[in-house]
């Protein structure tokens, strides 16, 4: 299974098209590996972007420096699949 | 199906075994359609509610395109069911399956949704292969005949907007493709995702105006408002291009092509900033406030034929 330890996605809130447009460069940079939950539309629309451990100081440090809002909307990815699948074994047991 | 539990998180497998079930349940009006097999070789089911007729005007549900938008799949599981129950007891729905057949693809990315079970749970294209790139899948809703390679999908097979090498060339897309061509009768086509709660009608891949724009905005109005009523759930609503970003190659965009007017596509609920990873507990409320969305537009397609 792959693992998400430590992904974190942010929710981003570009406040003018110049903003999503640099939102949308960090887009371009494979080498993050960023999943964009939902993408770079226009201002005013939230971005939601999963982001890999590694990268995350990257990105974080990224949008501080262009004055880019943002919040943690999931801290960890991982305990959230992990909450999930509990649940479900939870519920197949709970069935037999 | 009584004692199914639709307020958890299924296996494709799962799913499969519920529709067999329900098919088993209500023979004289539930039948099981395989429309097409995967890339991996996995068969593509539809289920067919019907009370009788021959090629009756159809209404086409889908939902799960994108693998890993779990609770759209598990609403499907529910509006299964609720079909078959309202039937012959909600006069509203009763009069809508009399006079109409009703397509439900609950699972539209068997591959995929197999994948984010045991391997990936963020995948979200289908499973085919590129030849000349080791990435795989392409994005199943980027790979419709509508706009396709105009901006709004990438020609990079890594990326997760990949269009494809030509349309139709995923088999999850060619198969309702010729399912919908071969049918001929289909005035309403519903694809639904999640998330961001929105209901969307076309275009995608351009900014003109859909010539029934008006009307489908009305319906589109009156639609979310029944599903707020539910629960105060929020949608916004309007053309793909103008409510969110530009989308080429998309589901709706060809069904409107085709000639299908009342093309729509949901983005169900986010409450609880979960994303993809939408509480099992929220599949219920999902699925029930959807629901009164999904009957407003088939109540309006059975009364306003063309």
């Amino acid at each position: 299974n792959e693992n998400f330890v430590g992904h974190q996605v942010l929710r981003i809130s570009a406040a003018d098209e110049a903003q999503v447009q640099k939102v949308k460069e960090l887009e371009d940079l494979e080498h993050l590996q960023l999943d964009f939950w939902r993408d770079a539309a226009r201002a005013g629309l939230p971005i939601d972007v999963r982001v890999p451990f590694p990268s995350i100081q990257s990105v974080k440090a990224f949008l501080e420096y262009h004055d880019i809002s943002y919040e943690i909307m999931i801290e960890d990815v991982q305990s959230l699949l992990d909450e999930e699948k509990q649940q479900m074994s939870f519920q197949a047991r709970a069935l037999s | 199906t009584d004692t199914f539990n639709y307020a958890t998180y299924h296996s494709l497998d799962e799913i499969y075994e519920f529709m067999d079930l329900l098919v088993a349940e209500h023979p004289q009006l539930v039948t099981k359609i395989q429309i097409g097999t995967t890339f991996e070789g996995r068969p593509i089911h539809v289920l067919k509610f019907s009370t009788g007729g021959t090629n009756r005007p159809a209404i086409w549900i889908d939902t799960g395109i994108h693998s890993r938008e779990w609770v759209t799949q598990a609403s499907g599981v529910w509006f299964a069911k609720k079909i078959t129950k309202d039937y012959g007891q909600d006069p509203a729905f009763t009069a809508i399956l009399d006079n109409m057949d009703i397509f439900l693809e609950i699972v539209t990315n068997p591959d995929g949704f197999a994948y984010t079970h045991k391997t990936n749970r963020m995948w979200r294209k289908t499973r085919s292969h590129t030849e000349g790139s080791l990435c795989v899948g392409v994005d199943p809703n980027r790979n419709w005949d509508a706009g396709f390679g105009k901006p709004g999908a990438s020609s990079n097979p890594c990326s997760e907007t990949y269009r494809g090498k030509f349309p139709n060339s995923e088999s999850e897309v060619k198969s309702i493709v010729d399912f919908v061509t071969s049918h001929g009768n289909i005035k309403a086509f519903i694809s639904i995702h999640s998330y961001s709660q929105l209901l969307l009608y076309p275009y995608g891949y351009t900014s003109e105006p859909a010539p029934d724009k008006d009307e489908l905005d009305q319906l589109a109005k009156s639609a979310v408002a029944a599903l707020t009523s539910l629960h105060g759930t929020k949608f916004k609503y309007g053309s793909i291009i103008d409510t969110i970003y530009q989308a080429s190659g998309n589901t709706i965009d060809w069904t409107y092509s085709q000639g299908i007017k009342y093309s729509f596509t949901f983005e169900l609920r986010d409450t609880g900033l979960r994303g993809f990873l939408l509480p099992a507990s929220q599949i219920i409320p999902t699925a029930e406030e959807t629901w009164l969305a999904l009957l407003t537009i088939m109540d309006h397609t059975v009364k306003h034929p063309y």
